[in-house]
């Protein structure tokens, strides 16, 4: 409860109406960076928990990526070979959505709990975007596939050679060079 | 061969191939016209709390790079509008709506002005001066151009940022038959200053602090750099029949409330999850 309580509280800080808008100073915003980032990872070790009783993995690392939202993963960045990704619904009611994850430019193939295997696409990550100095440019690629999600569900990714695999590729087109 | 036509089976977008810009939308039904710019409005006196423009828009009016990816999943459009600005126009087999992830700055301060960075979206629709925003992700309060709901408000000082309104999940305008809804990632500021228009802050860098509280200029960097701001619209374009913000405020909470994700290395032994 320790971690929970933590985070509650750093979201009742996180409602005022400075945090809310950005108004408030620079060093304040650091702050607030810092103890929403510290709240996170507690939890994080709630949800960790929580999935290893709920899953059949009670030795699961089920790490967080917090850079998703800029294409960045440091668990898959190295190539994302035997991965086991968990998704966690948060709605109270089945959700159909498209899940992307950050890897290398390499063929995968992603499996559903039955063992099925599911469509999926590796997308470029616009060149803008990789252009950043700062940016890890590792994963120049996103894994794209469509989840549906009650509460829990997890996808096996496995690196695959490229005759193994049957998605569907991506077409590049420059309408102007085209024309 | 002058445009590109980026379609799955439920959203059809036309790009013009000589400006780079999107050009049409049709989904759920509804085809219109609408075209997207990028620009920015200058200022000496904006600042954290404040927006004050010291003239109109400059758009950016160069022709826009465009590539497109095409897969059987998720369709792309990758434009490069200019040294600051670039942006994913994205589709998915089977969603009625189009994603849209501008990335801007570091916005340039060389010529010693603030900015406020803005997308705009125009289409035909004869919206009247007419828009909605929502009040903090539940109802939708209706906004007339220049106008307040209580007392007769003269906006002639500031007529466009007296215009914006805050927009915490979505904005939308429409008229008899068809209804555009942008949703949002983040709270920002969002306005129609014309009829059929849709216009939303994305970043902001400025330069002067007016003394109203904050105490510093809104200046962020990073690495000796103004920030690199990333985040996502999506356009709705539907039928102007009533029940339709159901589907709305459905997509709001998944948008709001996306999967969480965790990763687990399997080592290559086959895990079936209970």
């Amino acid at each position: 409860k320790i971690d929970l309580d933590y985070l509650r509280q750093v979201m009742g800080v996180m409602q005022h109406h400075d945090a809310i808008t950005g108004t408030e100073k620079q060093a304040v915003s650091d702050d607030y960076d810092r103890m929403m980032y510290e709240a996170i990872v507690g939890a994080s070790n709630n949800a960790r928990d929580a999935l290893r009783l709920l899953t059949n993995m009670p030795y699961g690392e089920f790490e967080s990526c917090l850079r998703l939202n800029i294409s960045e993963c440091a668990f898959t960045k190295d190539g994302a070979d035997n991965v086991l990704v968990t998704l966690y619904n948060p709605l109270a009611h089945s959700s159909t959505q498209y899940v992307r994850i950050p890897v290398k430019e390499e063929n995968y193939q992603v499996t559903d709990e039955k063992g099925r295997t599911v469509p999926s696409e590796v997308v470029p990550v616009p060149w803008q975007v990789l252009a950043l100095e700062y940016r890890s440019n590792d994963t120049q690629h996103e894994l794209v596939f469509k989840a549906t999600v009650n509460k829990v569900s997890s996808y096996s990714i496995k690196k695959v050679e490229s005759s193994e695999v049957k998605h569907s590729s991506i077409k590049k087109i420059n309408p102007r060079e085209d024309n | 061969n002058s445009e590109t036509v980026v379609e799955n089976s439920v959203v059809k977008l036309v790009m013009d191939n000589h400006t780079g810009r999107l050009k049409s939308v049709e989904m759920n039904g509804v085809s219109e016209k609408i075209v997207q710019n990028f620009g920015v409005y200058k200022s000496h006196t904006s600042c954290a709390y404040t927006f004050r423009q010291d003239g109109d828009i400059e758009l950016f009016e160069n022709d826009f790079e465009f590539t497109v990816y095409e897969g059987s999943l998720v369709k792309e459009v990758h434009q490069h509008v200019n040294d600051w600005i670039s942006q994913v126009i994205r589709i998915y087999e089977g969603v009625s709506r189009v994603e849209l992830e501008w990335m801007v700055g570091p916005i340039p301060i060389d010529d010693k002005l603030g900015s406020e960075f803005v997308t705009n979206f125009k289409s035909e629709i004869s919206s009247n001066g007419v828009f909605y925003t929502d009040s903090n992700g539940r109802e939708l309060m209706k906004r007339v151009k220049d106008k307040r709901e209580d007392f007769v408000s003269d906006l002639s000082r500031q007529p466009v940022s007296g215009n914006f309104y805050p927009v915490t999940s979505r904005i939308a305008l429409q008229d008899d038959t068809k209804r555009l809804v942008l949703l949002n990632d983040r709270s920002q500021g969002g306005a129609s200053l014309e009829d059929g228009a849709l216009e939303m802050l994305i970043h902001r860098r400025h330069l002067f602090n007016d003394g109203g509280g904050v105490g510093e200029a809104l200046n962020e960097t990073q690495y000796g750099k103004g920030l690199i701001a990333r985040g996502k619209l999506y356009l709705i374009l539907d039928s102007a029949t009533d029940g339709d913000t159901v589907t709305e405020r459905k997509t709001e909470k998944e948008l709001f409330l996306p999967f969480w994700k965790f990763f687990s290395k399997t080592g290559g032994v086959e895990i079936t999850p209970s």
